[in-house]
């Protein structure tokens, strides 16, 4: 898988992002800016997180709005893909409803959206 | 993208990716191997130096002089006693058999941690990150608190010190003489990428206990079938008698070098599987099986092998790793070498587990809580405190003595300039 790593960051950045949400009972821009709070300001730490946001956070927003998890919006956002003949990777349980037509739900949320086509394995 | 690519970044960076690339200190003046900077290899891995303008001093070497005049292997012992004029270091450590502490290991060796609460929402708070440069600078290991090489006082509160924290209490002139030459997925294959990173001058130099510990990654990887990259008993021979050979060229007569056999990781599926991992705990939807899975199939897993729900795979694995630990114990019973004393240690995690049991612990306690792989801190100081016992027991030569001195040392030296 050429951008596991990648595809593995994002489904457990996306899940602090909604834990947090849930937790603090506060919207997804409030969880994604507390996390952000978070980061020290070291190493452009905090820069780099705020950059993240500015490039992904609405769609991310919108996503979660919809109530897809971290998987569907990491598949929609170009984190994860999946390769012709390989498996389909998710780490939380399935959608009830079918993954590609929740996948293609997703893509025409986010294809409104302003945001970069998203590069590969950004 | 590439904020490497910034010209004034530029040369920085060069130097950051050299320095991980070959394992060896970022910032190092002097080039002796030692640094007085914390991370990017610095003394977090090895003895930290004590004059990076100098590059005759450093750790573990033998006195010049008998460090009349400055500290030359960074003991912190050095200068004259007034009372009879006989320096310090001769009078302390003379005869006392000083000895370094060398680890040639990979990601469990240098203590992999994630903490567990960069991803659990209900306990991050602003101090929650506050380690995360550290951490990243020290490619998310903390050698400064592991079982072999750690020098810092223990996270968990356990009392079992570290192997160098041991050698340092038995003699107090091996302070600072550590060496944490461990790298993320290193294996019989590719430390000799990174052996040239170990530093022992065999004609200046004390003599070194080196630890040979890799546990795992040569059965481990994350290829969806995983089996035809795992080492086989005739490879590993072969490539462990190329690092003996290259220890031999290098370490001071009078060295010990342990082979650490590779352990029995089904424990990790059978402990784990059903319970929740940290992003799973909030809404029970998690579990180490469904990690395991998900991490098999991005084929980013760092033990596919052990980290299956497919029983047969799990066990095949453990039978390869017994045959490399049995291939271990061979050269060590069969091979001589005229620099070092060659001996084999089991990876008895079940007897780790046991001591934990009978302190009332559960034994998923001893396992990463992130990664579901690597022994965290609290089992690398009991393996650490069974590796101690075993060699006192067994082969006590090879701690070396107490040292009388120990209280004079000390009295006149205090903490000798700490770590």
């Amino acid at each position: 898988h050429p951008n596991g790593h990648s595809c593995l960051g994002c489904v457990a950045v996306v899940s602090v992002i909604e834990q947090l949400a849930q937790v603090h009972n506060t919207s997804i821009q409030g969880s994604m800016e507390r996390l952000c709070g978070y980061l020290p300001e070291k190493l452009f730490l905090k820069t780099t997180c705020d950059l993240v946001v500015h490039m992904f956070g609405s769609d991310i927003i919108k996503l979660l709005g919809a109530h897809m998890n971290a998987d569907v919006v990491c598949h929609v956002l170009d984190f994860c893909k999946q390769d012709p003949g390989q498996p389909q990777c998710h780490l939380y349980p399935l959608p009830k409803e079918a993954w590609k037509f929740t996948l293609e739900k997703g893509r025409q949320i986010v294809k409104k959206s302003s945001s970069l086509k998203y590069p590969r394995s950004s | 993208s590439d904020i490497c690519s910034l010209p004034f970044l530029a040369k920085i960076c060069q130097k950051i990716k050299l320095s991980i690339k070959n394992s060896m200190p970022f910032k190092d003046v002097d080039s002796d191997k030692h640094s007085v900077f914390p991370t990017l290899r610095g003394y977090h891995w090895r003895g930290r130096d004590c004059n990076d303008s100098d590059k005759t001093a450093y750790p573990g070497r033998r006195p010049d002089n008998w460090d009349v005049h400055q500290d030359s292997n960074c003991n912190g012992i050095w200068g004259v006693d007034p009372k009879d004029g006989i320096p310090y270091e001769k009078k302390f450590c003379e005869g006392s058999q000083p000895r370094g502490i060398i680890l040639l290991g990979d990601s469990a060796g240098a203590h992999f941690h994630i903490p567990p609460n960069w991803l659990t929402a209900s306990q991050m708070s602003l101090h929650s990150f506050l380690n995360l440069p550290t951490a990243l600078t020290d490619e998310l290991d903390w050698p400064q608190f592991s079982g072999v090489t750690g020098f810092l006082d223990s996270t968990s509160g356990i009392e079992e010190k570290s192997i160098y924290l041991r050698l340092r209490k038995r003699n107090h002139c091996n302070h600072r003489d550590y060496q944490n030459i461990s790298r993320n997925g290193a294996s019989s294959q590719n430390l000799r990428k990174f052996i040239e990173s170990l530093s022992r001058n065999q004609a200046l130099d004390h003599p070194a206990i080196v630890i040979y510990a890799m546990i795992g990654n040569d059965v481990c990887n994350g290829k969806s079938d995983p089996v035809p990259q795992m080492t086989t008993p005739e490879q590993l021979y072969s490539r462990v008698m190329q690092t003996l050979h290259h220890l031999n060229s290098h370490l001071p007569n009078g060295s010990h070098v342990i082979l650490y056999g590779l352990p029995d990781g089904t424990f990790l599926w059978d402990n784990l599987h059903n319970r929740y991992h940290p992003l799973g705990q909030l809404n029970k939807d998690v579990t180490y099986a469904q990690f395991f899975s998900f991490l098999s199939c991005l084929q980013v897993s760092p033990c596919h092998g052990w980290m299956s729900s497919n029983k047969t795979l799990r066990t095949l694995t453990s039978e390869r790793a017994e045959q490399l630990s049995n291939t271990l114990k061979k050269i060590a019973t069969s091979e001589k070498f005229t620099n070092f004393h060659l001996f084999y240690m089991d990876f008895a995690f079940q007897e780790i587990i046991d001591e934990w049991q009978k302190r009332g612990g559960q034994p998923w306690q001893l396992i990463e809580p992130v990664d579901g792989f690597h022994p965290n801190e609290v089992a690398s100081l009991l393996l650490a405190d069974r590796f101690w016992k075993k060699l006192q027991l067994q082969q006590p030569q090879v701690l070396g003595k107490e040292n009388p001195f120990n209280p004079q040392i000390e009295k006149v030296f205090g903490d000798q300039g700490g770590h």
